[in-house]
């Protein structure tokens, strides 16, 4: 564990938890995409199978089963409890557009041919490309509201942390996992756009960001 | 690339 990897798995959480609690605080998920919430669960559920097989550490169990739990109540609140002010109209994106390569590329490149590590990139592959619903939507409504974009801000923030955590890993253990580099340095690349606006727009305390 | 032996990072 290091400062970077530790620094990305708060910025994680802290963004799971914002858009949790705007969501539960102003019972509405309004201008949230509920496919990108369920890719993410997706993302999770295929990540995280082996959190009965494989012991790493109690951070690493506790972090899973947090993640997973908060990740599910999200999407329990979207299209569940708060189902009538979900946004169907204009969260249109295709998923199948995502998954449909993504499982294909899960099944060309992998570390091994087996259910767990194949499962395990396609969890890899999908995080790069789950927030794209999301950000689709935003170019659909014209605009974020201000917590969404924190949101959105802790979320590509995360990824970005964990591209220093490699490059830390590589030159002190030698440690380089080439497929979630690939793929994270993919992810944040979606969020370079937005984290310019992010910057030059909500900063300067507008309350709603316009993409264009 | 070293390829990892078990996936240790969230």
């Amino acid at each position: 564990m290091n400062v970077f990897r530790l620094a990305g798995d708060v910025s994680h959480l802290v963004a799971i938890i914002i858009l949790l609690l705007k969501i539960w605080r102003s019972r509405s998920c309004a201008g949230i995409s509920g496919k990108s919430q369920l890719l993410f669960a997706l993302v999770f559920t295929t990540r995280y199978l082996d959190l009965f097989t494989v012991y790493i550490s109690a951070y690493n169990t506790i972090m899973k089963v947090v993640f997973l739990a908060l990740s599910y109540a999200t999407v329990y609140l979207i299209y569940m409890r708060f189902r009538n002010t979900y946004d169907s109209e204009n969260d249109s994106f295709r998923v199948e557009f995502l998954l449909v390569p993504v499982i294909g590329l899960s099944f060309l490149e992998h570390y091994a041919f087996t259910p767990m590590e194949v499962l395990w990139t396609f969890s890899i592959f999908l995080e790069a490309v789950a927030i794209m619903p999301q950000l689709f939507m935003i170019t659909k409504t014209g605009e974020a509201e201000s917590i969404t974009t924190h949101y959105l801000f802790f979320l590509g923030l995360y990824r970005a942390l964990y591209i220093a955590n490699w490059v830390w890993r590589y030159h002190t253990e030698g440690f380089f996992d080439q497929i979630a580099v690939v793929s994270g340095v993919v992810q944040t690349i979606f969020y370079c756009d937005f984290f310019y606006l992010y910057v030059t727009k909500v900063v300067q305390g507008r309350s709603k960001m316009s993409l264009p | 690339s070293v390829e990892p032996l078990r996936h240790d990072e969230l």
